[in-house]
């Protein structure tokens, strides 16, 4: 427990790093040297009301901090890991949320515990709606893929596995509209789908060899048609196609067939190559190689917002806030910038 | 692209896939 307080931000100074879609809202400072890890907003259940917080992770602990006011930001919970680093923050809405690589889950509410979840060679994880967890772990004949459901309290409820494919899993997607699919992308190019409820494989299907180890950001299923956002941490800058970050996809999940609708590549003048991003609704943001975070928007089609390294720390990561429409960026001394965008 | 290079849609994609793969 701790009453660390942020300080409102000076936003005249952010007018002039971001001339257009990104304002400076508050800043999350990180008192130890401990390298930042992962930021994550929420809404925390406390007496019945639920407040919008920021979840924050250095290599050790996690924080959660509740608003003070619109500018203000308050530290009200530390949880120290000592048994293992933390790699990533993972949510599961709605309430219960497991952390820490999924290793290890907290109830919520004052009387936190921490249980070891899963261990092992850990290919790929996402925290999905209605309390459930996926994992996979172990490679092509030995990999498991595993739903993990969570009751109230945090217990774990019921473990289900899905069928594996004979390629090994890298990142999955939830798939807005169709509840109760889930993506998956492989090491070799393909996309495959299966059916929540059943465990089945539904489908996989074979994309262009241009989008090799592709890390899925998002799905969603409209008139029969699946778009997909994929982001290419190996891509290569090319004459034609500039610096590709991220791309839309859209496949007939009838047919296994694609096509590509949207390349998002760097405007012109900033150099870099995608290092990791997240993507909400119609906006993506990325951080690159360069230090620098680059939001475009997947309707209009181009480039919204740069925003170069503050106080010469480069960015190390980037969320979109799921409470509001706020952007939450990282720098590796730990501390989180809060933007408006 | 056109979504006629992507063959016959199925509005109903998730039920037939679902009804046509092993269990």
């Amino acid at each position: 427990h701790s009453t660390e307080q942020t300080e409102p931000a000076d936003l005249p100074a952010c007018d002039r790093l971001n001339p257009g879609n990104l304002q400076l809202v508050s800043e999350l400072k990180n008192p130890s040297s401990s390298c930042s890890v992962d930021v994550s907003a929420m809404w925390w259940e406390r007496a019945g009301a639920k407040e919008p917080c920021i979840v924050t992770a250095c290599e050790d602990v996690v924080s959660l901090w509740k608003p003070l006011n619109s500018l203000q930001w308050e530290k009200v919970h530390t949880w120290h890991f000592t048994e293992c680093l933390i790699a990533r923050c993972l949510l599961l809405a709605p309430r219960i949320c497991v952390w820490c690589r999924a290793l290890l889950c907290s109830s919520g509410d004052d009387s936190e515990k921490q249980v070891l979840l899963k261990s092992g060679d850990i290919k790929a994880m996402l925290g999905l709606t209605k309390r459930r967890l996926v994992s996979s772990t172990g490679t092509l004949c030995n990999q498991q893929i595993q739903i993990m459901t969570f009751a109230d309290d945090g217990s774990s409820k019921d473990e289900q596995l899905l069928m594996p494919p004979d390629e090994t899993v890298l990142t999955f997607a939830e798939v807005r509209g169709t509840q109760e699919a889930l993506l998956g992308t492989t090491t070799v190019n393909s996309i495959v789908i299966w059916n929540l409820k059943t465990g089945q494989l539904l489908k996989k299907m074979h994309i262009d060899d241009s989008y090799q180890a592709s890390v899925c950001h998002g799905a969603c299923s409209e008139k029969g048609l699946l778009f997909v956002v994929v982001s290419q941490p190996c891509a290569k800058e090319s004459q034609a196609l500039g610096s590709p970050v991220f791309h839309l996809l859209v496949i007939n999940p009838k047919t296994a067939r694609s096509a590509g609708v949207l390349l998002c590549s760097l405007p012109q003048g900033q150099a870099g190559r995608f290092l990791e991003g997240d993507v909400k609704d119609h906006v993506a943001a990325a951080v690159l190689t360069s230090g620098t975070i680059a939001i475009w928007d997947l309707l209009l089609g181009h480039c919204t917002a740069i925003l170069p390294p503050v106080s010469e720390q480069s960015w190390s990561l980037v969320k979109w806030s799921s409470t509001d429409s706020h952007l939450l960026a990282g720098q590796k001394d730990g501390n989180i910038f809060i933007y408006r965008y | 692209c056109s979504t006629a290079d992507l063959g016959p849609i199925s509005l109903n994609w998730f039920e037939e896939l679902s009804s046509e793969a092993p269990p």
